[in-house]
């Protein structure tokens, strides 16, 4: 465990419960897409699934039923406690686009073909473009609330702090997961277009950020 | 290339 890992944890865990208490607390869930929560709960349960094969630490183990819990507490909000609040119309991504390449890749590209490593790679793919209905949506409505935004800056950071991670341990331990990194660095990617409205926009103190 | 290494990121 490194330090820019552990941060990445926390802004992933911090992002989550933004999510979570604007939902509860507006009880609401207007202007969030549901498909990419539920994407994010089908990463969590792909790749957790080995909470019950192997045990790393308590930490690894703790933060896993973490983002389990609170992934699936999300979805239930959305799409049962305040469904009435869920703007489906604007939450129009097709996700067949995203799931049958990232199902096919997972086939082609993985360590062994085992279910437990053609699942953790289909998680880690999948995860890759799981923001792509959030991102969708904000384009298609023009506008996200500031709240969502903080969202989706701090998913970025932990994006961001996990390939700083892959650096460090490059270097200091010789790691490499060339999976993980390489489609990591693509989901990061995708974050960059919305770090700069963020950063230009949102940080002038604007309640919503619209984009141009 | 961690084939098969322990998993131990989130």
């Amino acid at each position: 465990m490194n330090v820019f890992r552990l941060a990445g944890d926390v802004s992933h865990l911090v992002a989550i419960i933004i999510l979570l208490l604007k939902i509860w607390r507006s009880r609401s869930c207007a202007g969030i897409s549901g498909k990419s929560q539920l994407l994010f709960a089908l990463v969590f349960t792909t790749r957790y699934l080995d909470l019950f094969t192997v045990y790393i630490s308590a930490y690894n183990t703790i933060m896993k039923v973490v983002f389990l819990a609170l992934s699936y507490a999300t979805v239930y909000l959305i799409y049962m406690r305040f469904r009435n609040t869920y703007d489906s119309e604007n939450d129009s991504f097709r996700v067949e686009f995203l799931l049958v390449p990232v199902i096919g890749l997972s086939f082609l590209e993985h360590y062994a073909f085992t279910p437990m490593e053609v699942l953790w790679t289909f998680s880690i793919f999948l995860e890759a473009v799981a923001i792509m209905p959030q991102l969708f949506m904000i384009t298609k409505t023009g506008e996200a609330e500031s709240i969502t935004t903080h969202y989706l800056f701090f998913l970025g950071l932990y994006r961001a702090l996990y390939i700083a991670n892959w650096v460090w341990r490059y270097h200091t331990e010789g790691f490499f997961d060339q999976i993980a990194v390489v489609s990591g660095v693509v989901q990061t990617i995708f974050y960059c277009d919305f770090f700069y409205l963020y950063v230009t926009k949102v940080v002038q103190g604007r309640s919503k950020m619209s984009l141009p | 290339q961690e084939d098969g290494a322990v998993k131990d990121e989130l």
